[in-house]
């Protein structure tokens, strides 16, 4: 079984492509195990 | 007669020792396929899609079929004596936990029953941050990533892409995605209840023109995460944030395995597949979490909906039907609204 999570978040603006602290980031990697609860972004 | 009964006492032996030869080769070249991709991954080798026999004669196996037949053995009740062995030979083999179960192993009647076990409490702490999404699931992160271009595509494995509307069906309120892969957000405040909802809506209607100025508002982005569900992980699905669950679609469909290795072989898996979609917002906007069933986990139950069921016998024609069972949650705007760590759904044996 597999779940599948698409939602909107914040990006950087690609016309200035920096990164901010507002931005989305993923706190995981391809193959990582992981838990209910634990984060996989910020 | 007596050179009959001579010839079966002979071919019956060898023909178990041959099957079960067989079965052993297949085992290990299997073991051995699986590491293989493991190393690769942990190289950061991209497998590439590539199709093959197994996924070709897969499409003409009854697999909804043998899922509930399946489930149905699996929920056979078992004497209360034989129950830790069973419970414990399962997870030896797939790597569960017993320590989390919330009961004794004997209290579970049926390997079914023991599969959607809960956990003890506190088993699964909540990240606290509120600013952080977190995992629904138990699992493997299979990908992850931002959806770009105006077809919306996820990647399922590197050279076969499908697109995010087909997986949440064509009445989606998924967000356009502009030229600069932005997405399309229709509200400038948060919510995460109906008060809130209004006091955001006042906070809104009163502001001044500055702060109402799109330039100011932060650009959204659409991002997707696919967690694969192991045989021995827990295998309850979680509220990943505070949101409101605006409606809930059913596609009825195949139930191919989605295991990595049916990812590589199998095209439109995850949309082929008998999946229940929730769909509403959260602080940021859109959110929408497919529950995917396969052979082994043919059904989906909704703690949200308790009288929702999924692979029920149906006509072939109605399976592949494109249009989903679609109910809109009440109250209309609103709906169900769920907060972080909440229990949302189970998938169950068979």
């Amino acid at each position: 079984s597999t779940v599948v999570l698409i939602f909107q978040a914040p990006m950087s603006n690609s016309s200035k492509e920096v990164s901010s602290a507002s931005d989305f980031n993923f706190s995981v990697k391809r193959g990582d195990k992981i838990r209910v609860g634990e984060a996989i972004g910020r | 007669s007596t050179n009959s009964s001579e010839g079966n006492s002979f071919l019956v032996p060898g023909a178990t020792a041959a099957t079960i030869l067989m079965l052993g080769a297949l085992h290990a070249r299997r073991l051995y396929e699986d590491k293989k991709l493991e190393e690769a991954r942990d190289k950061g080798i991209d497998m590439e899609f590539k199709p093959d026999v197994k996924a070709t004669v897969m499409r003409f196996l009854p697999l909804r079929s043998i899922s509930r037949c399946w489930g149905y053995l699996s929920s056979i009740e078992l004497p209360i004596w034989l129950r830790p062995h069973v419970y414990k030979a399962w997870a030896r083999a797939f790597h569960s936990n017993l320590e989390e179960a919330s009961l004794p192993l004997d209290h579970y009647a049926s390997l079914r029953d023991f599969f959607v076990r809960s956990l003890k409490e506190g088993s699964r702490p909540m990240d606290a941050d509120p600013k952080c999404l977190v995992s629904p699931a138990d699992g493997i992160v299979m990908r992850f990533g931002e959806i770009k271009g105006a077809g919306a595509m996820i990647e399922q494995v590197k050279g076969f892409s499908y697109s995010a509307i087909s997986l949440l069906g064509t009445n989606s309120a998924l967000p356009l995605i502009k030229e600069d892969n932005s997405s399309e957000d229709d509200s400038c405040f948060e919510f995460t209840s109906k008060l809130e909802r209004k006091r955001s809506w006042w906070k809104v209607s009163l502001a001044s023109p500055e702060v109402r100025d799109p330039a100011q508002r932060p650009v959204k982005g659409l991002f997707y995460c696919v967690i694969y569900l192991g045989l021995g992980d827990y295998h309850r699905i979680h509220s990943p944030a505070d949101w409101n669950v605006s409606v809930r679609r059913h596609f009825p469909g195949r139930l191919f395995p989605v295991n990595e290795r049916a990812a590589r072989t199998i095209g439109n898996l995850y949309i082929e597949n008998e999946r229940v979609v929730l769909e509403g917002r959260w602080r940021e906007g859109f959110m929408a979490m497919a529950a995917v069933g396969a052979t082994n986990i043919g059904s989906i139950d909704l703690f949200i909906e308790p009288d929702f069921r999924t692979n029920r016998p149906m006509k072939t024609k109605l399976l592949f039907n494109s249009k989903p069972e679609e109910r809109p949650y009440e109250p209309t705007n609103t709906g169900v609204a769920l907060r972080k760590g909440d229990e949302v759904a189970a998938f169950n044996m068979g």
